[in-house]
């Protein structure tokens, strides 16, 4: 399940 | 990591050097919206807190730095360095009927309640309305600089392309994150009558110039 919370994205 | 998401960080990247250099090397901000560049700022620092709290790659954590330390020194620019060039006369979008509805979204939509992703959730509906101004003063003064064209091209275009990474990460990776994509959407719909003259007129070697 991806976390949500820590955006991998920039 | 995908191409898109790449391509999209690496125009990202290409429209913040492009603004920072034309302004450096002209010595002026004519044309500039410092308003646009100051809701930029504070997307890169409200959204980019978590720079030290996590440490996902050093790729991602170079280029947080890099965006937040070039996205504030052209702040520098157009309000410190080269003032007496900015155009404050055609710079006048009210940007607080910007500020206070997003602020207010980011309470109401989140993913969660807590201060980090209601920053993160601010700054992702920020950037998506970021531009009015600058695409404001366009419309004002009815024309653009070159350059300045390029810059909000390959701006205009990173968002896009994050809209087809989240398409390949929902198909590879099950992952979506409604309230990016959403936002997202709104950010690259507002430059496509920009995207529209950009390819009918500046690539045709015509001067960028509007019906004022």
């Amino acid at each position: 399940e991806y976390n949500v919370f820590q955006h991998d994205e920039l | 990591m995908n191409i898109f998401r790449l391509a999209g960080d690496v125009s990202h990247l290409v429209a913040i050097i492009i603004l920072l250099l034309k302004i450096w090397k002209t010595r002026s901000c004519a044309g500039i919206s410092g308003k646009s560049q100051i809701l930029f700022a504070s997307v890169f620092v409200t959204r980019y807190l978590d720079l030290f709290t996590i440490f996902i790659s050093l790729y991602n954590s170079s280029m947080k730095i890099i965006y937040i330390s070039c996205s504030i020194a052209t702040v520098y620019l157009v309000y410190f360095k080269f003032k007496a060039t900015y155009d404050g006369n055609h710079d006048t979008f009210r940007v607080e009927f910007l500020v206070v509805p997003v602020g207010g979204l980011s309470f109401l939509v989140n993913h969660d309640f807590s201060p980090m992703e209601i920053l993160w959730t601010f700054s992702i509906y920020l950037e998506s309305v970021a531009i009015l101004p600058q695409l404001f003063m366009i419309s004002k003064t009815g024309e653009a600089e070159t350059i300045t064209t390029h810059y909000l091209f390959f701006l205009g275009l990173y968002r896009g392309l994050y809209l087809i990474n989240w398409i390949w990460r929902y198909y590879f990776e099950g992952f979506f994150d409604l309230i990016a994509i959403v936002a997202g959407l709104v950010q690259t719909v507002l430059y496509c009558d920009f995207f529209y003259l950009y390819v009918t007129k500046v690539l045709k070697g015509k001067k960028l110039s509007l019906p004022a």
